[in-house]
Formats: structure tokens, sequence, C-alpha cells
């Protein structure tokens, strides 16, 4: 595992900050997320896939009140792939609208999906080796949250109530601030000295206005608002060249 | 009381002068006067919990007004949440572990 990971560089991997408004979509918006990060790292293509199609080919049907990061992959395998955002848009309706995605070309597919085991070091291995992925969390504490590393306690945020899919697009450490002596002897405040704290990288749908530029980070390490729950993936492969076979005679 | 603004300035805004730049910075109206006060007493509930968190964390984040701020906890998770998850996946295979290995 690197010391830091962080694919929002790498070039094809699609730079857009969804904005779920009033729609409860996060799960589709992170599935999307994911199906185009995959794309991008695999192909080398950039690509946006439809949100929409997502919410109107839900084996629930319920559009925009809800549903689970699992269904969305349920729905590209369904419907061999997704369309364009282009093509088939977001419109963030509370009605669920007939499926269309007949009348439409993919632009892009999955394989399958996967889940990773509940384990932060294996979950930051799997994101450093094969690209990002969708982690579902608490997210009580991002009502309030600005900037910066957010580093929670089973207090402040319940790692088993989890209700809000993102997508995890890497993660670093801070830089560790030493104890100035010289402020103190000036009579100023004595900064705390603070160690370098690990943290994840992760990408919300609240548009790019919202947090540090649509993201946002938490300590890694603690299973901070139950970010090792759900860490699910695509998987998105480009077709292994296929062996001729024959049947022994 | 008055409550400090978020941009640093010499003198500490009153609690009203910064719900009206909330207002103003996300465009938020609402029907009625009477909406209009219980906004702004969420609105300084919100400021006080975000305030603790402030005190509370470990890390480095900073908390305050957000375009979140006049939403009670409830209304936020309702409108932003998705349903809480259930205890497991349904009809996804369960994990590999190397323990179960070799059995049957």
């Amino acid at each position: 595992v690197p010391s830091t990971c962080d694919w929002r560089k790498w070039a094809e991997v699609t730079k857009t900050v969804r904005n779920q408004n009033n729609c409860k979509c996060c799960w589709a918006m992170a599935a999307a997320g994911n199906i185009e990060a995959l794309w991008g790292i695999k192909h080398r293509q950039s690509v946006e896939v439809s949100v929409q199609e997502l919410l109107d080919c839900n084996r629930c049907g319920n559009g925009c009140n809800g549903g689970f990061v699992w269904d969305a992959f349920i729905t590209v395998l369904n419907n061999s792939g997704l369309a364009s955002e282009k093509d088939y848009p977001f419109r963030g309706d509370d009605k669920a609208q007939k499926c269309q995605a007949k009348k439409h070309k993919n632009v892009a597919w999955i394989q399958d999906f996967i889940m990773l085991m509940d384990n932060e070091q294996a979950i930051a291995s799997h994101l450093a080796t094969h690209g990002p992925i969708t982690v579902t969390i608490n997210m009580k504490l991002l009502q309030h949250y600005q900037e910066g590393v957010i580093r929670a306690t089973p207090t402040t945020c319940n790692p088993n109530l989890v209700d809000h899919s993102v997508l995890l697009m890497g993660f670093g450490k801070t830089k560790s601030v030493a104890r100035m002596p010289a402020e103190a002897s000036q009579g100023g405040a004595l900064t705390r000295p603070r160690r370098s704290t690990p943290y994840w990288i992760l990408k919300n749908s609240w548009g790019p206005k919202w947090g540090e530029k649509g993201y946002f980070r938490m300590h890694r390490g603690s299973n901070a608002c139950g970010i090792t729950k759900y860490p699910l993936t695509a998987r998105v492969d480009k077709p292994a060249k296929q062996l001729s076979v024959s049947c022994p005679p | 009381g008055s409550l400090r603004a978020q941009a640093p300035g010499p003198q500490p805004l009153e609690l009203k002068e910064v719900f009206t730049l909330f207002q103003i910075q996300y465009n938020r109206s609402y029907s009625s006067p009477s909406e209009h006060a219980r906004r702004l007493h969420i609105f300084a509930r919100n400021l006080d919990q975000a305030q603790q968190l402030q005190e509370e964390d470990l890390g480095t984040a900073k908390f305050g007004v957000t375009p979140f701020s006049d939403l009670t906890e409830e209304e936020f998770a309702q409108v932003y949440g998705h349903q809480e998850a259930p205890g497991r996946v349904p009809n996804v295979s369960s994990k590999v572990v190397p323990e179960e290995w070799g059995k049957s």
C-alpha cells in the first residue's frame, strides 16, 4: 500500500462533482462515479454515465426515494451497461419515469460487483491497485462540515447506522505540526503539537460548493462513521483475449 | 446573544446578521415570518452544535455554516440520506475468509 493515493489526479477519471439536490440518490451517484472512474482507469477513456437510468430502471422503481449501491450495480448488469449522462440526463424529480434504457446506446458496462473486506488496510490496498470504490457512512457530521479531516468516535458518529453512500477516491496524511517554542516565549498562544493524521479522500454528491470543492476527508484507521461497513465496487475489465478451446475427442 | 461569523472581522456579528448572510449566500427565502423565525431558531441550534463538534473533534475538521444549517438533523437525514442499510447485503455472496478454505 503506498503512503498516498489520489485518483483525482488520473486524467481520465471524471472530475465532475454531482449534485443530488433534493433527490435521495447518493447510492446511484456513488455507483455511477465508481463505474466512471474504473472505466477511465481501465480503458483510458473518460465517460459520464446516466444516473437517471439507475433511478428509472432500478428493480424497486422508487426513483428519488432512496436505494442501495448494490441495486445500482444489479441494474447495470440487467441492462448490459449504462447510457451516457448526455443521452439520458439527470432530472432528479420525485417520480421514477419509465425505464428508457433501450432507447440509448450503452457507453460503459461492468463484469460484476464485489464487496471488499471490512478492513481499512485491505480497502486501501484495493483502492490503490484497482481504483475508487463506494462506501456507505453515517453522514451525521457532514451537515456542519466545512473542511479538514473529520476524526469521529463511535459516540459522535455511530459506525453501525450508515445512511449515505459516497465514493472513496484516495488517502493520505496531514503534515505534522511541531510545537513552536518561539511563539510561547513571545507571549503568543502555544501551538498544540499535532501528529500527522492519516485520512481518506471522499467524493460527495452535494455539488462542488460543499466541503472541499465537493470532497471531504475522514480519519483513516478508526472505522470513522462506519466507513468499512459496505465497501462495494464494480469490476470493470477489458475483455480478456479469448483462448480458443476445443473439446477433447 | 451574539455569535462570531465565519469570516474574521473586528466585531462579532449578531445571530440575525449571520442568518441573513446565510440566506443570501445560499439563496434561501421562507414562506412566512413564522417559518423564518423557526428556521432562525434551527440555524442557531445548528451553530451551537457545530461549535460543540469543533471543540470535540480530534482531527483538523472545521464545522460551521453550511448549505444545511437551516435544517433539523431529522430533515437533513430525510432529504439527503438513503434508508438505513440492512444488517447484511441481500443476495450478495458472503465474503471469503481464509478460515473457510478447504472446507466443503
